[in-house]
């Protein structure tokens, strides 16, 4: 007889670990450095902060257990609201990141994987303080997760008043780990980060009390992304009754120039004409076969503007060239930032780098750097959708490159939705449009590499004269 | 200012489905089918039933939607009880395999996955037909999934008098798919069933009304795995306190022989020593201190017996040979079933399958048919540890394979838990113990072949003098 039960999301995850990259302590403690990081990161640049991050590590700190180890990580962002603390970072599936802008964050699960892990192979609770912008307080809190309930357990909290204007978050975690193997994996993330974040401070001490002090290389920094409304051509049926249930508009023609970006009042008017609807009907009472209908001629229409890139921050070919440059040390760089594309209503960015010769050891395949939405991917490369343009769509020999050869390819994929394979964050599912405009950015940058190549061969044949 | 909200279940999986395989229509065909029939196998198989599965795909069902398909999957299993269907078939992590024995099903997302895409693309409801065995009556519902809540919308139930001693399930779901492109890889998961489960007899008609007799192969089912208790090695503070506040245990000397196995009198006295602990103290007044020595000794006690492989149901050499030659027709064939292994208390079993020559065209890479706890994995293969050990581990020339060569190799994996890297089980994560079983067995079915190479050759030159 078959013994039914539910889940809460905090159940599921906790016995489903390697889903989330926790699949062994080496693992575990390059997954927990990287959430907390990342958070961090959203906390500073998506506000126009320039980041300084500093991050410690430390071993031996429980007596009888050597493989145990306390990260803290801190950041001058935007705090976190005392009221919102006990569900960030205790509840699975809560989060700030659930609207249309990019962001590294986007699962609502990244710091809570952290707390879990941490939980099962220590018992210790999380500590975070924290404290907002124009806030006169810090708020401490130390929490664990009820993992049958998936709720907050508050074990202790307190507040003191703020002595200067410091704003930002603490998180203190103990994590069962394995540094020796997680050693390389962890400061390659922050190399690459450095390269992504060029704006961003970040101060690194590792367990045997290394002290790596990456300095911004820039003040400048991107734009924040921001917020957008959902593109009709992103729509679906429960899309549009979730719209519709929660909009304040009472017309169906103000719903559509309200509800959605680029939808102009023509454009609105000319849909509810094709629907051989009523302007003025109130959006709450459209019958489930006119929600269908609306959906469908929603996604297929052709007018409407294509989906703002405001919502995106993307790098830029100089930043990408600076940032190749300072940890390769190639004789050739170049990047190739495409326009806007988009897929399932949501906008996106690809950018690509190429670096050749100098200090890059040859190798039979492309040293592969990918990235998206600033977050470096390290894992999982050979199922990742770059990996197999660079190595299976493109034959390099076409651009004059011989294997093994000193080449290096970045690729950036910057979207309001970065459609992972896991919510690991390691590897891109190869969706058409993203991997067509991944294709044509290394085809850009390959070119300029064949250019290159053929005149420093010439170059080379004229001085053997 | 960051916006906080928490997700249900739905809305998480609503919002990132291609996590769950449902990136893209093609993909979506495909999942839903497997999902709907991996779960037939499991109501079949685990309860000695010789599967007869019923796969039904019809297109043109909606007049001007030529791209939905109405997906109908038919069992003769042990059917679902009627209290039960709502939330089986529209609450996400909602299952009755959350129990440790080798089931196919583990997440309590499959069937919800397809009928939430079948939700956003068509807008229609599930129809679920149900009777168990012992029952008089037949089950109908039509469910829908609410998405904000993760709760079943009952939109018609029914019940009828059955007239014959029928019992198993019946559910039918409209999708927006893609045939043409998910054609092969259908009929290839078909096909790759029929090997591992040979003993199931399923008819396919797919929309073009092509009917596929998988007629089953042999009436020979192995045993069904089944349910046992956690093994003391997988083990964490958590699991540890979940199975206290459940334990109706009132001595803590009853608790581990009780709650776990490989425990007898003797360990658990040993155990209760090491902890300097009273014997008949109650689990449920353990402090959290003693939980978690408690929990570390566990971990590393050495005396307990091994996991239990009757969790397990493996294949078993003489039918994988059957199965390879059935459908490769190779000249040449290898089977080796390892011993049972660990990991994390886990039990498992690696059986690896080699086939050569005769009717397998000649590659580069060998073909590579991947399984575990008899589901055929089509995805991801580049990703998967099974492809790591037959590409980069193994040199096929030390065993007198030279490429190109009409190499097939087959790797199972059986678990009561698959480290699948994702929820929508394509590929599996580099387990070092499973790895090293993997690896153990294509070396031994290699050196098998390298004699039948040698073998062959000797002849050949025979034959030439
Ligand atoms: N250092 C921080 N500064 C400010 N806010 C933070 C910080 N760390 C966490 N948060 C808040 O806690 C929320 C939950 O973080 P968590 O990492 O679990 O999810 P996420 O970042 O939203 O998504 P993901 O699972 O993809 O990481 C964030 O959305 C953010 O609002
Ligand atoms: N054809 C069927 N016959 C009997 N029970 C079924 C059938 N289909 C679904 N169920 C029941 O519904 C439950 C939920 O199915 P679902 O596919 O969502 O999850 P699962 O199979 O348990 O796990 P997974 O997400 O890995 O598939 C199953 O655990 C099983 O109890
Ligand atoms: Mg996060
Ligand atoms: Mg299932």
């Amino acid at each position: 007889l078959e013994r039914f039960r539910s889940l809460s999301p905090a159940e599921f995850f906790y016995r489903n670990k390697e889903i989330a990259g926790f699949s062994n302590p080496a693992r575990a403690l390059y997954q927990s450095i990287r959430e907390l990081v990342e958070n961090a990161l959203d906390a500073t640049d998506s506000y126009g902060i320039l980041p300084v991050i500093k991050v410690s590590i430390d071993s031996g700190v429980i007596p009888d257990k050597p493989e145990v180890y306390l990260i803290s990580v801190e950041d001058n962002g935007i705090g976190i609201p005392p009221d919102n603390i006990p569900q960030a970072f205790a509840q699975l599936l809560y989060s700030s990141k659930y609207v249309l802008r990019q962001t590294r964050g986007m699962f609502g699960i990244g710091v809570k994987m952290a707390v879990l892990y941490s939980q099962i192979t220590t018992g210790k609770p999380v500590e975070v303080l924290s404290s907002t912008i124009n806030s006169s307080r810090i708020y401490m809190f130390r929490l664990s997760i009820d993992i049958k309930s998936n709720k907050p357990v508050i074990h202790h909290k307190a507040s003191f008043k703020k002595s200067n204007d410091w704003h930002g978050t603490i998180v203190k975690l103990f994590i069962e780990g394995d540094w020796n193997r997680a050693k390389s994996k962890v400061y390659e993330y922050f190399k690459r980060t450095a390269i992504i974040a060029p704006y961003a401070t970040i101060i690194l001490k590792d367990p045997t009390d290394n002290v790596v002090y990456f300095k911004r290389s820039t003040t400048l920094m991107p734009r924040p992304p921001k917020e957008v409304k959902p593109h009709p051509h992103g729509v679906d049926i429960e899309l549009l009754k979730m719209l519709i249930s929660n909009t304040t508009t009472t017309t169906l023609k103000e719903f559509l120039m309200e509800e959605f970006q680029g939808i102009g009042e023509v454009t609105s008017k000319t849909i509810i004409e094709l629907l051989k609807l009523d302007p003025n009907k109130d959006p709450k009472g459209l019958s489930n076969d006119e929600i269908e209908l609306l959906a469908k001629v929603l996604k297929e229409f052709n007018n409407f503007k294509p989906p703002r890139p405001d919502s995106l921050s993307y790098l830029g070919e100089e930043i990408i060239k600076i940032g190749l440059e300072s940890i390769l040390k190639p004789e050739f760089v170049a990047a190739n930032t495409r326009k806007p594309g988009v897929y399932e209503g949501h906008a996106f960015i690809v950018e690509v780098g190429l670096a050749y010769g100098g200090n890059i050891p040859p190798s039979e395949e492309p040293l592969l750097l990918r990235f998206a939405n600033k977050i470096p991917l390290l894992y999982d490369e050979r199922s990742d959708v770059s990996w197999k343009v660079v190595n299976q769509n493109i034959d390099w020999s076409l651009y004059e490159v011989e294997k093994p050869a000193p080449l290096a390819v970045l690729v950036h994929i910057c979207s309001t939705k970065i459609p992972y394979k896991g919510v690991g964050k390691e590897s891109i599912a190869d969706v058409p449009e993203i991997e067509n405009e991944i294709e044509k950015g290394v085809r850009e940058v390959a070119r300029e590499l064949k250019s290159y190549i053929v005149r420093k061969r010439k170059e080379r044949e004229e001085v053997e004269k």
